[in-house]
């Protein structure tokens, strides 16, 4: 099994965090510069790392796909366009690979199954380049759209937003997974439903363990004003994320991203 | 008495919530899109609202400017400029009004006192736009930088925050409101000492009063994980912000504003 998340977003909000927190373990270092003299980065340099995680006794090989500076320049004109070369590169890749004569019998498939986009929770709505962004990376790859550092939301703020973003999705005609088609039973089309209320996810991550104050043990962010369990589901909808992305959509997640995403590339490019 | 504060920073950081919590009353409405199909707004408009408050037996007139959509657009090359062109065009205002021949007994005070700087809780540092914004601002007002939404860092994230700031603000060599000059007293340069190694002011505002656990009623925010007082000085340093700009330095902020900042730009336009 192979896995492949993309996280996009600005820098300083919590990808590098969520990313360890979803796979509990410390896959990926922040892309923090190191000292206040460093120049800050340009997007280009999208960077891969791999690891092997055992999941509910599967051995999962997964790879983060950070793309570090992104949205953090003064003039973000076309910051998106490494990310799109990106993950087109990884579909051509394959094609290549399908197409040659001497194919292997197991083709390594690299391509980009989920992209984790990042929202800033300013409890406004999307801005310029979200809407840009999202609109061009929906078409080619799947797409799961957060909230993060969501603790800075009330519960009533984040209801609120929610609310405007999920507006703002239908209005700009996002096609968010996960995706109806006609093959899927009721339940599977009841279980879509419920995760589309859900979506964006509102999650915190944390890769600290707190004590709370009736003396647990969690993983969480503790402060003079009051600690948050990140697997508290009254708290936030971490514990819904992770079950989505490594349980309940996994294997879907993988599936849609070979019928949909790279079929729908793959006879563009054949036509062409 | 007049005071003239600005608020710069990105939409959604705060601004409005706290410069009406920092007055003690509801003085700006947030810029926000009432609609999704409502297009972001272009840094042009300069707002200004005027208020008048009674502030420790002191009749005040508060005028705040706020500048919308600043740093929101996906291209955001010289969206300093009208900020900028604001300040200056005061000043040139005021000199006008003074070198006329039958001028006013007492010539109306526009000029802008002091700019509220929103930095965002990211916990890695300045972008490239606050870089070269702050350098733009420190030359021409008296410019205070603030953590905006500083509940969203833990202690320990907030003093590495705050130090990091402080080294660019250094790096950078931003002159940074309070200033030592020469006729200052050994208490008052102590006391600017004090204030420079708290700014940034790490702030969070709200408009909303809550209910402790302990059963107190205090202005706060309040979530399933636990509530923040604003005004105790144990969990942000709201109260320092606010004792800073209407009691201990409002006089010598208008006042800087004349002889330095004035002053600077008066002999700049007549030498010219
Ligand atoms: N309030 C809050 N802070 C967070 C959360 N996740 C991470 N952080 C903090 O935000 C800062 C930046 O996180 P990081 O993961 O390095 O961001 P990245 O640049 O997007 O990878 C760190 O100081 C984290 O401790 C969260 O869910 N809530
Ligand atoms: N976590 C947190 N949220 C805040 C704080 N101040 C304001 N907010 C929330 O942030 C959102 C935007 O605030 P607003 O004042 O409208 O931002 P502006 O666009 O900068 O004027 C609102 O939902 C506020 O409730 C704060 O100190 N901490």
């Amino acid at each position: 099994f192979q896995f492949n998340v993309m996280c996009v977003g600005h820098s300083g909000l919590g990808k590098s965090t969520l990313v360890n927190t979803l796979f509990s373990s410390h896959l990926v270092d922040s892309n923090g510069r190191k000292n206040v003299y460093e120049p800050i980065e340009k997007t280009s340099e999208i960077k891969v790392s791999s690891h092997n995680l055992m999941e509910s006794n599967v051995n999962l090989k997964i790879n983060i796909i950070d793309t570090p500076g992104f949205g953090d320049q003064i003039n973000n004109d076309r910051c998106w366009e490494p990310i799109v070369k990106y993950i087109k590169e990884q579909h051509s890749q394959y094609l290549r690979k399908e197409l040659t004569a001497q194919r292997e019998r197991y083709i390594v498939d690299n391509r980009v199954h989920c992209v984790l986009y990042f929202i800033t929770p300013n409890n406004k709505g999307l801005k310029n380049l979200d809407k840009i962004v999202l609109k061009k990376l929906c078409d080619i790859a799947n797409v799961v759209p957060i909230i993060a550092k969501s603790d800075s939301l009330t519960i009533e703020e984040r209801l609120n937003f929610k609310k405007t973003l999920q507006e703002e999705f239908a209005a700009n005609d996002f096609k968010i997974y996960p995706y109806d088609t006609e093959d899927l039973y009721d339940e599977e089309l009841q279980l879509n439903k419920d995760i589309r209320s859900l979506i964006p996810f509102a999650v915190v991550g944390s890769e600290k363990e707190i004590t709370t104050e009736k003396g647990e043990i969690v993983r969480g962010r503790k402060t003079r004003w009051g600690s948050i369990n990140i697997e508290d589901i009254q708290q936030c909808e971490f514990v819904y994320l992770r079950d989505f992305l490594t349980r309940t959509h996994l294997q879907d997640l993988i599936e849609t991203t070979a019928s949909i995403h790279y079929e729908g590339f793959r006879s563009k490019q054949l036509l062409a």
